[in-house]
């Protein structure tokens, strides 16, 4: 999931 | 989406748009250093390697494809098409000096030993560094264009704000990415002597230039 909100990120 | 990544993501894309629209006006890349421009390049090629792998929104993909193809086309606009007004005896920085110890740096400390982290993780590293070979750029010549500080203030801009939007996500989301964060600083603190000038002197009207 955090992975997610990283990847959210430009 | 908090406020502050919102006006970065926007300052990141005027940065860009900027430096695009200046060069391509005026016919010249003269000031700029291709090599932080393929620094960038290589940036957002090993960043977004996920637009193959998973869809997160609509606004993530467009923008992830804005900042690749912009950052292809100011290099093809450098190397390529106004490569005669490059200015490649100023652009001198030894980038090696940058990409190997990043490379190494991206290969010990990551989330999780697999390629795409790595690159992912070399792209933050790389990040904080790759405006340094404009800075020396502009050190060596002691001067740039108003529209290239306005391009470096835009870009200085959008990762001091996102230090903003990680405080604000540790806060309400509980979300923190140490490795986002101390490659932000870093970068950020690059900006700062320049954040500087720009106040002291181009916000007066003063063209940058530095003491010989």
């Amino acid at each position: 999931e955090d992975e997610d909100k990283r990847k959210d990120e430009l | 989406m908090n406020i502050f990544r919102g006006i970065a993501d926007f300052s990141h894309l005027a940065a860009i748009i900027i430096l695009l629209h200046k060069i391509w006006k005026s016919r010249s890349c003269a000031g700029i250093s291709g090599k932080s421009q393929i620094l960038f390049a290589i940036v957002f090629t090993t960043r977004y390697l996920d637009l193959l792998t998973s869809f997160i929104s609509l606004y993530n993909t467009s923008m992830k494809v804005i900042y690749i193809s912009c950052s292809y086309a100011t290099v093809y606009l450098i190397y390529m098409k106004f490569r005669a007004t490059y200015d490649g005896n100023h652009d001198s920085f030894r980038v090696e000096f940058l990409v190997v110890p990043v490379g190494g740096l991206a290969v010990l400390i990551n989330h999780d030993f697999a390629l795409l982290e790595i690159l992912w993780t070399f792209s933050i590293y790389l990040e904080s560094v790759a405006i340094l070979p404009q800075l020396f750029m502009i050190s060596k010549t002691g001067e740039a264009e108003t529209i290239t500080t306005h391009y470096l203030f835009c870009l200085g801009l959008y990762r001091a704000l996102y230090l903003f939007n990680w405080i604000w996500r540790f806060y309400f989301e509980g979300f923190f990415d140490m490795i986002a964060i101390v490659a932000g600083l870093v970068q950020t603190v690059l900006y700062c002597d320049f954040f500087y000038l720009y106040v002291t002197k181009v916000l007066k009207g003063k063209k940058l230039s530095l003491p010989a």
